[in-house]
């Protein structure tokens, strides 16, 4: 099939089948920043190390100038958070410590949709 | 993305979307998929904000991701982010960031502050269309009363347009990833497949169900497809569920 694509107008999608439904957390904004998402990214870690390293493998195939990048996300982005202002600094610093993941790469991930404007 | 205001024959206000992430990020040839849409899904999680046990907020977030794409504060407004690609892309405003010059804000902890703290959809409206960014977006805002829709179409220093829900046909408003003056792209048009879908289903079927399933329409749904959301803003709900494109489906 080429585009421009036919719509096909569903009329019987919904409810879709619950397995499919999103599960909810609470994010307790009387906390500190850095306690608000602890429980969520801990039991999300792995699948957050995971999609920054199919990003990473990604940009790395475009050749070594694009693996800079990488590098300089993994060792400079992680003073990068002193820039950024609160509470949102103190969200990521606690996101970076209760999902073990390097802070450049926590930066990395709440700045995609900048990255990707382009 | 996809995103969709629509007002049921009472005046009730529903808005919905559908987020498209991962064009051209590894095709995964076996699976049919794009790899990072894929990636995406398992993260997907609502948040229910909430200060002294009363919720503030409600959103659908990838995990750890902080800044806000789909909201809804309940009895106040809904808001959602659709992409808005732009030579003066966020790129610019990362490297300005670094070089010092930081008087824009990040597009996902602006849309956070606007739903932690704007009180209405005028407020809400006010924020958004004046604060300096650091890439282009669309905003797509609703709010509590009839005709409240309207989406807003922003550069990085200022706002370009806003279209009002009155002047795109009444009783809706949708956007997908182009400026709602000029022809999408011919190899994106999902704007067409959309409008016709809601024009199918009328207003007087303007419901969750109705805006799921015209959500859920090919290519309005598409592989790059994470998630759907419905919001209606009288009650607060807000239901979301991953994004399942069967084949045939479209790539995007």
């Amino acid at each position: 099939q080429v585009p421009p694509f036919k719509e096909e107008c569903v009329k019987d999608a919904y409810p879709p089948p619950a397995s499919l439904l999103v599960k909810e957390y609470i994010i307790n904004l009387d906390l500190a920043p850095e306690e608000r998402w602890a429980e969520l990214v801990k039991e999300k870690a792995e699948l957050i190390k995971n999609i920054l390293a199919k990003f990473k493998e990604f940009v790395r195939d475009w050749g070594q100038e694009a693996a800079k990048l990488i590098e300089l996300v993994d060792e400079k982005f992680g003073k990068f958070d002193d820039t950024l202002p609160e509470p949102f600094r103190g969200e990521l610093l606690g996101i970076a410590k209760y999902s073990n993941l390097n802070l450049g790469e926590v930066v990395l991930y709440n700045i995609f949709y900048e990255i990707f404007t382009v | 993305c996809t995103s969709i205001v629509a007002e049921d024959p009472s005046g009730n206000l529903y808005h919905a979307r559908n987020l498209d992430f991962g064009l051209f990020i590894g095709w995964d040839i076996r699976n049919e998929t794009w790899e990072i849409t894929e990636a995406l899904k398992p993260l997907i999680v609502n948040l229910n904000f909430q200060r002294s046990g009363q919720t503030v907020f409600k959103s659908v977030n990838y995990a750890g991701y902080v800044g806000i794409l789909t909201a809804v504060k309940p009895k106040t407004f809904t808001l959602s982010m659709d992409e808005r690609f732009n030579k003066d892309g966020g790129f610019i405003g990362i490297i300005e960031w670094l070089l010092g010059i930081r008087t824009g804000s990040w597009m996902g902890f602006l849309t956070r502050n606007v739903m932690e703290n704007s009180t209405s959809y005028s407020d809400a409206r006010d924020v958004l269309s004046n604060t300096e960014m650091l890439a282009p977006a669309y905003f797509i805002l609703g709010g509590t009363k009839s005709g409240e829709g309207c989406v807003i179409t922003r550069d990085r220093e200022k706002t370009i347009d806003i279209w009002e829900m009155k002047s795109a046909g009444g009783w809706y408003i949708l956007e997908t990833n182009y400026d709602h003056w000029t022809k999408p792209l011919f190899l994106d048009d999902r704007r067409t497949p959309a409008n016709n879908c809601m024009r199918n289903m009328t207003q007087t079927n303007v419901s969750v169900k109705g805006i799921f399933n015209v959500l859920s329409s090919k290519p309005v749904l598409n592989k790059l497809t994470t998630y759907t959301a419905v919001m209606e803003v009288s009650t607060g709900h807000l239901e979301t569920y991953l994004a399942n494109c069967t084949d045939p489906c479209f790539p995007w």
